[in-house]
């Protein structure tokens, strides 16, 4: 899975996941990626959201909507938000989410053994990565 | 003039002693897709845009489990989700199990922009891409040998036999490709 969220320079957010699924699954499955709430999320008053992982759990949970709602209506920055979701509602191991609130706070963050990423903002932080 | 992106290529296992030449391939497109999206963000361009023009590169690559290098599915072949959505009103749209748009997430931008609809399905997400003017490829450009080298390992383990081939012809060059590093296994 492939997935990305951003934040310009007019104020807006949007989010966007792809994927091929996961290796043997039934034909016709269809995992969170291209259901919104689930693996993809966007929310000017809260955060973009895109998730990574077992999408069922993903799916189950509302992870991409209960991360924005989390910011959005629970007030919490979005890096608490991502970690409560990965910590609180997902199993170990199920995989990561990557968020971008509209002040421009972002998290990448995950419960499994690694996950590939990459980040760049206005102050010039930028990176990327694999593992911790 | 605030703006910031974020992306991730799937969260997985990668193996810390994975060969660094493996490393460095993910490093390299990560960088690629990651300047894609600044290039439209530092120029003023929207994230609508943003997001969309960095998935495609990602999509591209053969390393990640989307679009080109997909996964195989049970009766080995591929099956493509993508969604894309607008943080500024909301709007947003997908489409899953598609077999031949070459970039899913476009295709997604298209149920957002040119349908009432929030997710477009199977052969008729295809078509819709198709009738719209999207690339399609055959099965066969999504191929990897990583992603065919892990369901032939996925299928030993479960049925006790490894399929010689995808379910669809693979052309030459796809044939022929050198296996990559199965120890990374994006989700």
């Amino acid at each position: 899975t492939v997935g990305c969220v951003a934040l310009d320079k007019h104020g807006n957010l949007a989010a966007a996941t792809s994927t091929g699924g996961m290796t043997g699954k039934l034909p016709g499955r269809v995992g969170d990626s291209p259901i919104l709430s689930a693996g993809t999320y966007a929310d000017n008053a809260g955060c973009a959201v895109s998730g990574t992982g077992v999408g069922e759990q993903y799916i189950r949970h509302a992870i991409a909507f209960q991360t924005n709602w989390r910011v959005k209506e629970n007030q919490q920055p979005v890096a608490d938000a991502v970690q409560d979701c990965l910590d609180k509602v997902l199993n170990p191991g199920d995989g990561g989410i990557i968020a971008i609130d509209h002040d421009g706070n972002m998290a990448l963050q995950y419960n499994s053994g690694s996950m590939s990423r990459g980040w760049s903002d206005w102050r010039g932080n930028r990176g990327v990565a694999i593992w911790k | 003039s605030r703006w910031a992106i974020a992306l991730h290529g799937g969260a997985g296992f990668a193996s810390p002693d994975m060969a660094p030449e493996k490393v460095e391939q993910f490093r390299v497109a990560l960088e690629k897709a990651l300047a894609a999206g600044e290039k439209v963000l530092q120029s003023g361009g929207t994230a609508v845009d943003a997001v969309q023009q960095t998935v495609m590169v990602l999509e591209d690559a053969p390393y990640f489990n989307a679009g080109r290098g997909a996964v195989f599915n049970a009766e080995a072949f591929h099956q493509l989700d993508a969604s894309i959505m607008d943080g500024g009103n909301l709007d947003g749209g997908g489409v899953s199990a598609v077999k031949h748009v070459r970039n899913p997430i476009r295709a997604a931008r298209l149920v957002m922009e040119k349908t009432p609809h929030v997710l477009l399905t199977a052969d008729d997400a295809d078509q819709f891409a198709k009738t719209n003017g999207l690339e399609m490829v055959e099965q066969g450009y999504f191929y990897d040998a990583s992603s065919w080298a892990e369901f032939q390992q996925w299928s030993e383990k479960k049925n006790g036999v490894a399929p010689k081939a995808p379910s669809y012809p693979l052309n030459e060059s796809a044939a022929v490709a050198e296996p990559t590093d199965t120890n990374f296994t994006c989700g």
